[in-house]
């Protein structure tokens, strides 16, 4: 897995992790 | 709430009290955007009830470049309805009383 990357904008911190699969449809 | 092929979570139990909740988005249906998306993963952010718009953080998202401009919408909706729920639940909570 990848790590969380974390993206800033404007203020504020958006945290980007990976999605578990079974947690997406048509998969 | 309409399945707009955005999920909305809370990423942390609401404790009724805070002003500003961490909730988490991901896409879990991408042929329902009209944009092209790019696979990013969940998006964790947090979101202050009462100061901020749902359609004010889903434009963020855009010029941050996890969404398409045409997508604002739909990303602002799921993240409005699901701050709806959350407000609901804590307004009930109140009634409820302790």
């Amino acid at each position: 897995l990848c790590a969380a990357q974390v993206v800033h904008s404007a203020g504020r911190r958006f945290i980007v992790s990976p999605v578990p699969e079974s947690r997406l449809k048509d998969q | 709430a309409e399945d707009t092929g955005v999920r909305v979570e809370l990423a942390e139990e609401d404790d009724g009290k805070k002003a500003a909740i961490a909730l988490k988005l991901w896409v879990e249906d991408p042929k329902k955007l009209k944009g092209k998306y790019k696979e990013s993963g969940a998006i964790e952010f947090t979101f202050e009830l009462e100061k901020e718009t749902p359609e004010g953080v889903a434009q963020e998202m855009v010029e941050s470049g996890f969404f398409h401009e045409s997508d604002a919408k739909i990303v602002g909706k799921s993240i409005r309805d699901r701050v709806a729920l959350i407000k609901w639940r804590r307004e009930r909570s109140v009634l409820a009383g302790p």
